[in-house]
């Protein structure tokens, strides 16, 4: 996937056994983010894979002013791409939770 | 710890917190 400048994984061992995780975002490439944020910051936050989007998570993000409106696409991009990647590894290898 | 800041948002608890040095150093 195209780099975001932006890292997300997991913050706590995924046991598969309900939709919520927990993640964690921070700013591994400042020079791909267009507008203000947080460097050396990391944000943790929970996701329902079932009733979460990455797009509003991204939106409160910049509502909270962590990061810039220019960059909520990059966030959305960044989450979006960890919790494919998650619940692909999910139906792959329910025994690698 | 003081360095952990916890921010709310549309119900939704963000925990800011420095980035570890080991990931830093990653990247």
């Amino acid at each position: 996937a195209e780099d975001t400048g932006l890292r997300v994984e997991l913050a706590e061992e995924d046991d598969c056994s309900n939709s919520s995780l927990a993640l964690r975002l921070w700013v591994e490439d400042p020079k791909k983010l267009k507008g203000k944020h947080k460097d050396n910051e990391a944000i943790e936050f929970s996701f329902n894979l079932e009733t979460d989007t990455p797009e509003e998570v991204a939106y409160e993000m910049v509502k909270s002013g962590f990061f810039h409106e220019s960059d909520s696409k990059a966030v959305a991009k960044s989450i979006r791409d960890r919790v494919t990647l998650i619940k692909k590894t999910r139906e792959k290898k329910p025994a690698g939770c | 710890s003081s360095l952990t800041q916890v921010v709310h948002s549309a119900g939704r608890r963000f925990i800011v917190s420095p980035v570890p040095e080991s990931r830093l150093r990653e990247s």
